[in-house]
């Protein structure tokens, strides 16, 4: 596609079905090649070079312009990140990664394994923490994950940690219950005075246009800071992005790039949509 | 939905009695836009409307609401057929000549192998069986756990090994099942991507040794445009039988169903319908049918 063509038909098909392939879906890929073939007309571009470019630009702004920057830790307090999702995205290992990336900058982590209902999710939590030599609170399996949340914060206190990490269950936007259950976890962290909370929601990179209703509803439930953007390592694209941020305004602070600790990278949008565009 | 929308087509269609070719193209572009919308591939929703194309074009489809009725019908049942066809009946899980049956289950990371596991040993339990649970995945923290922890729930042994290597304690694993009089064994393997070689060899090189008459791919059922890819891999690098639609218990359109279906060209046997053990349903084509149309 990057070699000098005509800009004719084939090529506005060939490009509708890039990013067709690539999750962007119907409407804003129709948008974006409405808007190209809007500045093609008005000579704006020369080249499938000049379109190319074009295509880039528009993408990597879409993505700037809609949500403005957020910062996780604010420094001289206390920060909670809530992080949520629904089930198998990869929230857990996003907080092992995150934890282990932010004990390097310096700050005092302490995990809260207070995803008290899937078999093993607390064992492996603290797995995670044993190798990112981070503390985890946990109580048992079955115990209130509030109450988890409680306890993470006082111990931070206590020890005067300034980041506190929390896994929460995988949940399907769809079980009402469960979601008034993170609006409880919400409640929890807000009564607890804590200086600096965001909420951020993990989203597959495999995951089609359903992202986007995940997305919205977690968003209603709780409000959204941010989104974590996990699996990029594999083949699928994660176009889907584009609807999301649009949908509920929020920037994609980090990528997952694999399995590993160390596989977590600062969400860049320019590389996002090289690799997209590719 | 489709079907409304199909209805404004029509409704706008300006010629009398039999729907032109080219009108015909204005309303197939409403179902190409409602499967890709619905997370179908790109390259399974051309086929499809090709398909669907031929048989509207065979069907002398009519004028006005009439017309979009026939076109949903053959979209419809053309969709039915992709999937599998047919009311599917009790979801059957192949044997081999002589037990123990293997059952192997693989796919990307958190698509829901280990869960899916726990329910085909309940299923299976509960069918008066004896199925074993194998934790042959060595990588994920605390993965032996999960799976030990849901046998137990169950009251169905789980075999393990430390320090062995997944296609070494699949062979271990059967051994064991034959020894210990268990006539169902269920492999869970670790998630992979289908761009790493050196995972797909391991889950091809266990294949190879154990021949295992039912080789599941599980996969999220909110999978959107890679569903082709991860099919395809899969099928070519490793070979299934059949594929499991996890959590369908959401709100995903579940597109890619057809597009597992068509380029995998094996049933989807199971689907997912909660985290619980008891969350597994045989697949039902019509239903998915539905879904996917919205
Ligand atoms: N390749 C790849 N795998 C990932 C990435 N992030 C997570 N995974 C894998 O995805 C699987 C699920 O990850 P988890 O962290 O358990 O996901 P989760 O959202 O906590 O899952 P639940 O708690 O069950 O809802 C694991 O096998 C992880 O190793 C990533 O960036 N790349
Ligand atoms: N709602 C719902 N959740 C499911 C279903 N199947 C699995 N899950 C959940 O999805 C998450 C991932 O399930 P796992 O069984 O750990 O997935 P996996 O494929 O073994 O993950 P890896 O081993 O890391 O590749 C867990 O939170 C499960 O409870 C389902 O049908 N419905
Ligand atoms: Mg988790
Ligand atoms: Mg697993």
């Amino acid at each position: 596609l990057v070699a000098e063509r005509p800009i004719d038909d084939d090529l506005w098909d060939d490009l509708e079905e890039l990013l067709l392939q690539a999750d962007v879906g119907v409407q804003l890929t129709d948008d974006v090649l409405e808007r190209l073939r809007g500045e093609h007309r008005a000579g704006e571009i020369q080249s499938s070079r000049d379109l190319f470019d074009a295509l880039q630009d528009a993408l990597a702004t879409a993505l700037e312009q809609v949500a403005p920057p957020h910062e996780l830790i604010r420094a001289g307090t206390l920060s909670a990140v809530l992080v949520v999702g629904v089930n198998g995205v990869g929230k857990t290992t996003s907080i092992a990664k995150l934890g282990a990336f932010f004990r390097q900058q310096g700050h005092s982590v302490i995990l809260a394994a207070a995803d008290t209902f899937r078999a093993a999710a607390i064992d492996q939590l603290k797995i995670w923490g044993e190798r990112a030599r981070l503390p985890v609170i946990a109580h048992q399996p079955g115990a209130d994950p509030s109450s988890v949340v409680f306890d993470a914060l006082s111990a931070a206190r206590a020890r005067a940690a300034d980041v506190v990490l929390i896994d929460t269950a995988g949940r399907l936007h769809t079980r009402f219950n469960l979601m008034e259950e993170l609006k409880k976890i919400r409640r929890v962290i807000d009564k607890q005075g804590v200086g600096h909370v965001s909420t951020v929601l993990v989203v597959d990179a495999t995951t089609g246009q359903n992202a986007v209703a995940q997305a919205r509803e977690f968003a209603r439930a709780t409000g959204l800071d941010g989104l974590i953007v996990s699996k990029l390592d594999g083949s699928a694209k994660g176009g889907v992005v584009f609807a999301v941020t649009r949908e509920v305004g929020v920037p994609i602070l980090f990528v997952g790039t694999g399995e590993k600790i160390e596989d977590i990278s600062d969400f860049d949008p320019d590389d996002f949509v090289q690799a997209l565009i590719g | 939905s489709l079907s409304d929308r199909l209805q404004g087509v029509f409704a706008r269609l300006s010629s009398r009695g039999r729907v032109s070719e080219d009108d015909l193209k204005v309303a197939l572009r409403e179902v190409r836009i409602a499967l890709l919308e619905a997370d179908v591939s790109l390259r399974v929703v051309k086929q499809f409307v090709r398909a669907v194309e031929e048989k509207a074009l065979g069907a002398e489809v009519l004028q006005g609401l009439g017309g979009a009725q026939q076109v949903i019908k053959i979209v419809h049942d053309e969709l039915v057929e992709m999937l599998g066809g047919g009311d599917g009946g009790p979801a059957r899980l192949n044997t081999a000549p002589n037990p123990p049956h293997a059952v192997m289950l693989v796919g990307l990371q958190g698509s829901g192998k280990t869960t899916t596991a726990s329910k085909l040993a309940l299923m299976l339990r509960k069918q008066g069986h004896r199925p074993l649970l194998v934790a042959a995945d060595p990588y994920r923290p605390a993965a032996v756990t999960q799976l030990q922890t849901l046998g137990r729930q169950l009251d169905v042994p789980v075999y393990h090994a430390p320090d062995r290597k997944p296609p070494d304690l699949a062979q271990d694993a059967i051994k064991h099942a034959v020894r210990d009089g268990f006539n169902y064994v269920i492999l869970d393997t670790a998630g992979r991507l289908v761009i790493d070689e050196t995972m797909m060899r391991e889950v091809a090189e266990i294949r190879r040794r154990l021949d295992p008459p039912e080789v599941l791919l599980v996969a999220d059922a909110m999978t959107g445009q890679d569903a082709v890819r991860v099919a395809e891999q899969f099928h070519e690098q490793v070979g299934i039988s059949g594929v499991v639609l996890t959590k369908m218990d959401s709100d995903a359109r579940g597109g890619a169903a057809l597009s597992l279906r068509s380029v995998a060209g094996v049933p989807i046997k199971f689907v997912g319908t909660s985290e619980r053990a008891d969350g597994l349903e045989a697949f039902h084509a019509d239903r998915i049918a539905s879904r996917i149309l919205g």
